[in-house]
This record gives structure tokens, sequence and C-alpha cells, in this order.
């Protein structure tokens, strides 16, 4: 497409063509939108992170990822949506403009480029890496068990054939070490939301251990808030709480790391559908999905924004 | 590229701590090639499994010898995944 006008984000979109669309939204939208490579996948994909900012150096930060797990397609398709929406609403729309009046924006639409890849030629169901790390036959990560909190407890599995497998040791995954470099880097990111597909959840740590995070209640007040904005458009229906009350234990996730990197804001989707098509959604669902889940999304931003820690 | 002809999703609703049981028991046998697309968490949540057409049989009877009710999520995975492809080829054409 010549433009982001004529972009269709109601149908589902190959590795290329997101790219595509990247560099489309930078071009058109220099002054508030760049795109920064953080590192490279296993199969030597670019690992892009597109920057909304008003200027500034090193301001606090806002971190969005959709599509860690390769095959929940609904939220790589949702992450180009945000991708626009953000451009389309930064000075029309007062909570995001307020929002970005004093934080940046950084938004990883394809997490996980080359099990996205795969899915697309040779298994739609693939949900891991593509790496190889142990002389067994099977292939992959899950980059979901890899980061550095819990890692290796139960709630992953240590067999590289199991889709929980959580690697050889933490951070093994490029795609994950590309995160926690530029999360170290960067320093000064206040909020990060990781979203996965499917079974409607807002969650927040921990996965690894049932001990509540010493911001619990602060967290579930946020989920609250958040869930009622997101159900008020369509009404549908989410539950929310730390991980390993609402759905299972599992060690080595990605907000758990960042919870303990002291980013307090921190939570995980988990989008539609609640099992009529799991991650098989229909296209057609992409775009309401995208604008339930943003009302979601300027409710923790703005309260990020609102209580600076 | 793999293909999921005749591969069905079953949603199993373990409703006492033994049904829990079995159908955690159910991830270690490999040789049946489930995808637990929701993995079992606890009595009352679902569990949706993605069952190659080889294991469907003898995965049904199992769960049925075991008295553990379950239903059809998907009858048809295949045809999921050509609708999808059917609607990007079309969206290129139409591009």
């Amino acid at each position: 497409p010549l433009s982001t006008n004529t972009f269709n984000y109601a149908t589902y979109h190959s590795l290329d063509e997101i790219y595509a669309f990247m560099d489309l939204l930078v071009a058109e939208n220099s002054h508030l939108v760049s795109k920064i490579e953080i590192g490279r996948s296993t199969e030597n994909r670019p690992i892009y992170v597109l920057k909304f900012s008003k200027g500034g150096t090193n301001r606090p930060a806002i971190w969005i990822d959709t599509g860690i797990h390769s095959r929940e397609w609904v939220t790589q398709a949702s992450g180009v949506w945000f991708a626009k929406k953000i451009v389309q609403d930064h000075e029309n729309d007062e909570g995001l403009a307020s929002v970005l009046d004093k934080m940046d924006i950084f938004l990883e639409i394809v997490t996980n480029p080359d099990g996205f890849a795969f899915t697309q030629t040779k298994n739609r169901m693939w949900r891991k890496t593509r790496s190889k790390h142990s002389n067994s036959i099977c292939v992959g990560v899950d980059p979901n068990r890899n980061w550095d909190a819990g890692f290796g407890g139960s709630g992953a599995s240590g067999n590289p054939c199991s889709e929980t497998y959580h690697g050889p040791y933490a951070n093994s995954e490029p795609e994950v070490k590309a995160i926690v470099d530029f999360v170290k880097s960067h320093g000064n990111i206040k909020a990060f939301i990781s979203i996965h597909s499917y079974s409607q959840l807002l969650l927040y740590p921990y996965g690894y251990t049932t001990t509540p995070v010493p911001d619990q209640k602060e967290l579930h007040e946020i989920s609250k808030k958040a869930v009622a904005a997101l159900s008020s458009l369509y009404g549908t229906k989410y539950k929310y709480g730390s991980i390993i009350t609402t759905i299972y234990k599992a060690s080595g996730g990605t907000i758990d790391w960042t919870y303990e990197q002291g980013i307090k804001y921190s939570f995980t989707f988990e989008l539609r559908d609640t099992g009529r098509y799991g991650f098989l959604l229909p296209a057609k669902e992409i775009v309401p999905t995208a604008q339930e889940t943003w009302l979601a999304l300027m409710v923790i931003m703005q309260y990020t924004v609102e209580h600076p820690y | 590229t793999e293909t999921f002809v005749g591969h069905q999703v079953l949603r199993i609703v373990p409703t006492n701590d033994e049904d829990l049981q079995k159908v955690q028991e159910l991830q270690d046998l490999e040789e049946l090639q489930l995808d637990f697309w929701l993995a079992p968490r606890g009595v009352g949540h679902p569990v949706d499994v993605r069952v190659p057409f080889p294991s469907l049989q003898p995965l049904k009877a199992h769960l049925e010898s075991n008295g553990i009710s379950y239903s059809i999520m998907i009858e048809d995975v295949q045809a999921l995944v050509d609708d999808e492809q059917m609607e990007m080829l079309r969206e290129r054409r139409w591009l």
C-alpha cells in the first residue's frame, strides 16, 4: 500500500508486510516515530522496536510488546493497529497527548520474527523461537520461560521438545537477550506490557512464586480499571490477577523479570478469545480486539504517567 | 509444511482432582503429539488441546473410558488455517 492509511488492518499480514508497514509509518511521521534495531534473531532477522517520542533524552518510557509467542497472530496484528493509533491520536486525544508529553512509548510488534516467519511458511501452530541448543532433534525455546526470574523452576520444562522448554540458560534466546539489554541500557522504563493470546486475561506478577508482589494491591486496582475500560466497548469479559493465581505456575516469565528490575507497572495481556477459535481467531476480530485492548492500555499508560516513581 | 488435516481441538473441563490428574498425565504421553493450547491448571478450568488425527480415536476412547467429558472446540483445524490463508491471499491479490 502507498500509505498506512490504505493499509488493511483487518487482515493478517506476513513478516515482510509488517516490516514494510513500520518503514512506511516512520517515513510518514518522522517527527514522532523512529525505528530501532535492538538485536538479531537466531536466524539473523533484525528485531525492530518503534519509538514514539516528542523529544527529550532518555525520558521515562512505556514498553509494549506483541508476538513473543509466534502463533498468537492477533497480537502482532493488534500491535500494528496500536502503532497507527498512536500516530493518529497523539495530538487530538488528550489522554494520549498527556502520556507522550512526559513519556516515550516503545512498541515491539514482532518479538519473535523467526517463529512468526515459521508460522507463515511451515507450521501455523509454532509457538517458540527457532534456536537449537541441545543435541535433541527438537527446535526452539519458549521465550516466555527464558527470563532470569525463577528461571528453570517448575512451571517450565527442561525437555527441548516441550512447548514450554526454558532453554539451556536464562537469556539464551537472542530475542529475549535483546530486550533485556535494551531495558537495562535504557534504565528508565516505568511500565512494561507483554501481550499474548488467548483466554482474555490481564495478569501481573508473579508467575514463578505464590508470594504476592509488594505492589499487589495497586496492580490489582489498576487491572480492575483497565478491564472495566476494555469491557466497556464490546462487553468482552476478562479476568485479572497474578499469573500464578489466575492461570498457573510459570517460571522464567517476562514480567516477573521486568518487575524484579524495578518496573512496577508490569502486565501481561491474554487477548481474545476464550476458546472458540483459540489462536485461529478470524481476521474480522482483529480490529475490535485491538480497539478494546487499546482502552485498557490507555488506562495503564495514563496511570503510569500520573503516578511517577 | 505441516498440515493439520483431520486435527481437532478438544476442550476438556476436569470436574475433580482425579480428572485433573488424568489430564495432566496426558501431557507426558509424547507419542500422542498433543499440543496443549490451554494447559491443565485447575478443576473447572478448561483445557484446550490440539489432537493430531492418528491420536484422536485413542484419546477420545481414553477420555470416555475414564468418564472425562470433553467437547470439540475446533472440528477441523486445517479448514480454519485454509480460511486464514485464503483471506491473506485475497488481501494480497486486492493489493
